[in-house]
């Protein structure tokens, strides 16, 4: 089970540029 | 070619498409303490592009929560401090109910991003930070 904490990052993560 | 710092001066949202523009932006609003305007703001976006298949369903709720738990609960914090009242009894509502819509943060993402088109950002572009970089 995803922490709080670990899920609030992924989805930060996810919606961030990818590297060009 | 335009080099990278001179498009990050051109919007906020050109800013944050850049990776190296989101790490310096960071680096500033840490000074000022403000960094979780800008995860608040990626956490929304984040939010809405999760899929509306079954099995994120849980996992929207959750989210749902945990932002709103970190960014909106707590009221001395810097997002919550920003945010209408008016925007936090909706997402607070939207919270309430069995199904999650994929906008409940889209009001206050725009709050936010508002303020630090106003503000932070403007700031950012005359700071030393920045100034060093270029």
């Amino acid at each position: 089970i995803d922490s709080e904490d670990d899920l609030l990052q992924e989805c930060i993560s996810s919606a961030m540029p990818k590297k060009k | 070619p335009t080099p990278p710092f001179l498009k990050w001066a051109e919007s906020l949202h050109s800013l944050l498409d850049d990776q190296d523009g989101i790490h310096l932006f960071r680096m500033f609003l840490k000074q000022e303490d403000c960094t979780d305007m800008l995860d608040f703001w990626f956490a929304c976006s984040g939010f809405r592009k999760l899929e509306a298949n079954e099995s994120n369903e849980e996992k929207k709720g959750k989210l749902a929560k945990a932002i709103y738990k970190k960014f909106i609960l707590d009221t001395n914090g810097i997002v919550s401090r920003q945010i209408k009242p008016a925007t936090k009894s909706f997402i607070r509502d939207s919270l309430m109910k069995l199904t999650i819509d994929p906008a409940m943060f889209d009001q206050a993402q725009t709050e936010i991003q508002t303020i630090m088109e106003d503000n932070t950002y403007p700031l950012f572009l005359k700071s030393d930070i920045y100034l060093e970089y270029t």
